[in-house]
């Protein structure tokens, strides 16, 4: 399918089931198609994955196949903003940001592997005020849960049986923390890491090897904010 | 057309291997 008609099929209303095969042969023409291509598609193509995503997060019964959806659509962004232009776009569309926040969901571990995993790549590629904007996101969506904003980290972080869910927690984490300037704020965040749960698990992270550049980091930037203080 | 592909990739790898966080401290 050209760009423009994956336009049209995600206009047209499409079925569910019709839509994760349309969402999948989109997933696959974004990694494999010039930036030109992603260019076209995203004009008006990015507007309507954001209208479709955020009409799965809304819906109150969520289906399997709607949990597929959402999944795929995760992917489809991700694969979108593997460019500047689609990195650009989307840090320009503020519902791009709340959207990622919300579908932070620890029940559905694979899509919230990926949904970490790029809030985390926005917080280390310099971009103005990106941290206070990711936060404001995280904030809204956990006041949508009634929970506390980093609860779903620390729940993610929980889920023995996900590591590469632990992972993408603990990256984001150290994301987050390290990226303020200014050092009360980081040992802000941190604390409020540690109060939501985090110094609760923190030992017996430990065993998991696979987090052991991810804790070395935290504990080391830990030590030097301790220091500086 | 290609070097600005990628862009997502790189900055995950960075991540993972920690090698983001160093940058950053430096």
């Amino acid at each position: 399918l050209s760009s423009q008609e994956y336009v049209h099929e995600l206009r047209s209303g499409i079925t569910e089931d019709k839509l994760l095969n349309c969402l999948e042969s989109l997933r696959v023409s974004l990694t494999s198609n010039p930036v030109s291509w992603v260019n076209n598609f995203g004009h008006e193509g990015l507007g309507l994955l954001l209208d479709a995503l955020e009409k799965l997060l809304d819906k109150k019964q969520q289906e399997s196949i709607d949990k597929r959806n959402q999944h795929k659509l995760i992917q489809c962004l991700k694969a979108f903003m593997n460019n500047k232009y689609g990195l650009q776009r989307i840090l320009g569309d503020e519902r791009s940001l709340l959207l990622l926040a919300r579908a932070i969901d620890p029940r559905q571990t694979n899509m919230m592997t990926e949904t970490v995993k790029i809030l985390s790549a926005f917080c280390i590629i310099g971009e103005e005020n990106i941290l206070d904007k990711i936060l404001a996101a995280m904030t809204i969506a956990a006041e949508r849960n009634n929970k506390e904003r980093f609860a779903p980290i620390v729940e993610g972080l929980e889920n023995h049986e996900a590591q590469q869910l632990q992972v993408a927690c603990m990256q984001l984490i150290n994301a987050l923390v390290t990226s303020p300037d200014d050092l009360d704020f980081r040992i802000h965040l941190r604390n409020e890491f540690l109060r939501c749960g985090l110094k609760k698990i923190l030992p017996e992270l430990k065993e998991t090897e696979e987090l052991d550049i991810q804790l070395k980091v935290f504990n080391e930037n830990k030590e030097e904010d301790s220091i500086e203080l | 057309e290609n070097d600005e592909t990628g862009v997502m990739d790189s900055l995950l790898e960075a991540l993972q291997s920690g090698a983001a966080f160093r940058d950053r401290r430096k």
